[in-house]
């Protein structure tokens, strides 16, 4: 059959491959041999012929003796890719819509065989062609193609790198693990892989950032959605781990990341996560010095470094829609008009949203919307304070304080929750936006006149807020550190009746 | 969303019993959405000690070892699957490729069947490692030989059915058998795969080796 | 509710996940270390 016959051509080219480096002219020679005898000259042919290799591919793995490389045909089948990606004539077809037609065909025999075997269906060989894939990539890039002879098919290649990752990056979101759980581990490995998550790091400029931001959400998305239900699967909590190494690994190689996606991730990862949410808010830029938080006499006025302002890589402002218009126009000029149509907005959900937090399970307000009203807040007073005197801004008459104030006063029990847990994931390692955030915290805590008589009850979230995040193992953010001990250090707040009253909250904040 | 729910909460997660609502309820049973909670996995809330983590990838601050990144050489996300160094991203630079008069011809990339009598006494002064390297890498080649004569001259034999290279151990006569085939005694074994010299009692059949 | 066939296919997944010898490079043309060697015409085969 025409299978048959394309299988044996794949044969040819997986002896080939095992006999000769691919840079060979030979290779070349192969492919050039393949188009001229109508083997892969159309879609149609090619499509056929990459189907018949990666069935023969994916059956040679199961077939094959586990002691012996069964990777045999599958590389050569991902090397088979990479160079056609170097010899095929790309006048009529980019590169770009190649790839996506190779790899739509790969997700598709994936999914094919999912079907047909179900929870035998085994992820390593199709692992493998992804990984090989990379490894031939990453080889053949290296030092902008200089193992391309062809000097203009060097230029399209240097040309074409960046959007090889984007492709496999967006094609990683096709076979994510909320489409194939059955390829979970696997896109989890693949996610972290030494080929992959580097580069998308270094793509910054490139969208490759935008694109990470992507794929940690989809996983995010995942665990949430089982680890919600009662009793969490063991599978799911190893790839909670896993998730949290991979954290690690980005922390210390980039935590520009970090600090730059903070507002993206933090709206996406699941309430509960409290660790996860901690390493990212502690992440700070590298080679930046700054007092040990533990240490009593910190004073943010003098600290020089609180006065620069942090890199967001998404401005919150995008997501104010309709209401960034009263938002700005209340910064700029107060009026309660304004506040009423900004309240409204922040609590109007229309149904309850289900939401495994600590100590709650549904939610009553736009959760989202609050995040980027207080971050947008934030950049604002921030950049403002370096424009105007400080105290213009740091006061409890400023707009921006006022805007806060007018959030939680005005709030439900839920939106005042989330509106001071939206200022506390603000405060992170020192600079201009930390800074703003513990001088709104302290006044909002020490100023009881601004509460009409609730100042307990905003008391008691301020410093559950801040509790939530140093009660679970490290690490703990800068900010969070410092403006609990500021709170901490003031002997009334032990006084406070909330704390008073039980003996267990008492014995905690004393520990403490 | 007061501390007294958080404290409950937390207690929960701690796996200890949680506190009733009425302290005085005899009701043993835990509720249905405690039991839950209960077997929920804590660690994604309380989180876990991050050292052996850290200390997984190396990171470790006691470890003193200057700044590096992590995730060009991370095997996988997890420890337990992370049995073995990934190649990393790197480069040879094309003057590692293209050596020229050292061992090779001066056509590049080096071809090694032109010896010429340069390499001869160069062959002589490289340690055992070396000699076993260029053996092993350049399989059918004229350095292969060169270097097989070489080892031979140190006493090193080639044993063709384990295929490595074996030496007497100096400091033990080995006991020739009665028939005159084979020898019992410790030799020193050069295990290419892992790289290094291992000693071996063994009985060596003079027939086994080139 | 976890659906039992959703908690079946992530174990799979669990149990057939890629280790570092998955993630490494490709051996397809590297020679293998244990590939016959010449045999020497002229080395005498003593004891």
């Amino acid at each position: 059959s025409r299978t048959e016959l394309l299988c044996l051509v794949f044969t040819e080219w997986i002896t080939l491959v095992q006999k000769i480096e691919v840079d060979h002219y030979i290779v070349k020679a192969f492919i050039k041999q393949l188009v001229d005898t109508h083997v892969i000259d159309t879609h149609e042919k090619f499509v056929e012929f990459f189907e018949a290799s990666i069935s023969l591919s994916v059956d040679a793995f199961k077939e094959s003796d586990p002691t012996s490389d069964v990777f045999v045909s599958i590389d050569a089948l991902a090397k088979f890719f990479v160079q056609l990606l170097i010899y095929l004539d790309f006048t009529e077809e980019s590169r770009k819509d190649f790839s996506s037609l190779v790899l739509t065909t790969f997700v598709l025999n994936m999914t094919n065989d999912h079907k047909e075997n179900g929870k035998d269906f085994n992820e390593r060989p199709y692992f493998r062609f992804l990984s090989i894939l990379l490894c031939e990539w990453e080889k053949l890039s290296c030092h902008n193609f200089i193992r391309v002879k062809d000097q203009t098919c060097r230029c399209e290649l240097i040309e074409f790198d960046k959007d090889f990752y984007s492709i496999f990056a967006s094609f990683m979101r096709v076979y994510q693990p909320l489409a194939f759980p059955c390829f979970a581990f696997a896109w989890v490995t693949l996610l972290s892989h030494r080929m992959v998550l580097p580069v998308l790091l270094r793509m910054k400029e490139e969208g490759g950032w935008e694109k990470l931001n992507l794929l940690f959400i989809d996983l995010f998305r995942f665990i949430d959605s089982y680890s919600r239900v009662g009793d969490v699967p063991d599978s799911i909590s190893v790839l909670y781990k896993g998730l949290l190494r991979v954290f690690l690994g980005v922390a210390n190689d980039v935590p520009e990341y970090f600090v730059e996606n903070h507002y993206t991730l933090l709206n996406n990862l699941p309430a509960s996560y409290l660790q996860l949410k901690n390493i990212i808010l502690s992440a700070f830029p590298k080679k930046l010095q700054f007092p040990n938080p533990y240490s009593a006499d910190i004073d943010m006025d003098v600290l020089e470094i609180c006065k620069k302002v942090p890199q967001v890589a998404y401005d919150p402002v995008q997501d104010l829609g309709t209401l960034k218009k009263p938002v700005d126009s209340y910064l700029r000029i107060p009026s309660s008009s304004l506040m009423r149509t900004i309240n409204s907005n922040v609590n109007a959900l229309k149904d309850l949203k289900k939401e495994h937090g600590v100590g709650f399970d549904e939610i009553a307000v736009n959760v989202k919307l609050i995040n980027a009203i207080v971050l947008h807040i934030g950049i604002e007073a921030a950049t403002e304070a370096l424009n105007t005197t400080k105290n213009a801004i740091f006061n409890k008459n400023s707009s921006y304080f006022t805007l806060l104030l007018g959030l939680i006063s005005n709030g439900s029990p839920s939106a005042k929750y989330h509106i001071i847990e939206a200022i506390v994931c603000q405060l992170r390692y020192p600079n201009a936006q930390t800074h703003f955030f513990n001088f709104v915290i302290c006044t909002m805590f020490f100023t009881d006149s601004l509460w009409d008589g609730n100042g307990a009850e905003v008391q008691e979230l301020i410093l559950r807020c801040l509790l939530e995040k140093l009660f679970v193992f490290k690490p703990h953010p800068w900010g969070v550190v410092v403006t609990f001990t500021d709170l901490l250090k003031n002997k009334d707040t032990m006084e406070l009746p909330f704390i008073k009253q039980s003996s267990e909250i008492q014995s905690v904040f004393k520990s403490l | 969303y007061g501390l007294q729910s958080l404290l409950e909460e937390f207690s929960k997660l701690q796996k200890k019993l949680p506190k009733h609502e009425n302290e005085n309820s005899t009701d043993n049973t835990i509720t249905e959405q405690q039991q839950q909670s209960n077997n929920r996995d804590n660690t994604m809330i309380t989180g876990v000690d991050l050292t052996p983590y850290i200390q997984s990838l190396n990171l470790d601050p006691a470890s003193k070892l200057p700044f590096h990144h992590v995730l060009e050489t991370l095997p996988s996300p997890w420890i337990e699957t992370s049995r073995s160094d990934v190649e990393p991203r790197h480069f040879i630079p094309e003057s590692f490729t293209k050596i020229t008069n050292v061992l090779g011809s001066p056509v590049s990339p080096p071809v090694f069947n032109q010896v010429s009598n340069v390499e001869q006494n160069k062959i002589s002064l490289f340690q055992d490692e070396t000699l076993f390297y260029l053996f092993y890498k350049h399989p059918a080649s004229a350095v292969q030989e060169l270097t097989y004569i070489e080892l031979r001259k140190r006493n090193w034999r080639y044993h063709k059915q384990l295929k490595v290279w074996l030496t007497k151990d100096p400091f033990m006569d080995p006991v020739v058998s009665q028939d005159g085939l084979s020898e019992r005694g410790r030799y020193v074994f050069f295990d290419p795969q892992r790289w290094e010299k291992v000693q071996k009692d063994f009985i060596l059949y003079y027939n086994a080796i080139m | 509710k976890l659906s039992e066939e959703m908690k079946q296919e992530l174990e799979s997944s669990l149990l057939n996940c890629p280790d570092s010898l998955d993630s490494e490079v490709s051996k397809l043309n590297e020679f293998q270390l244990s590939q016959p060697h010449p045999t020497s015409i002229f080395f005498p085969s003593e004891p």
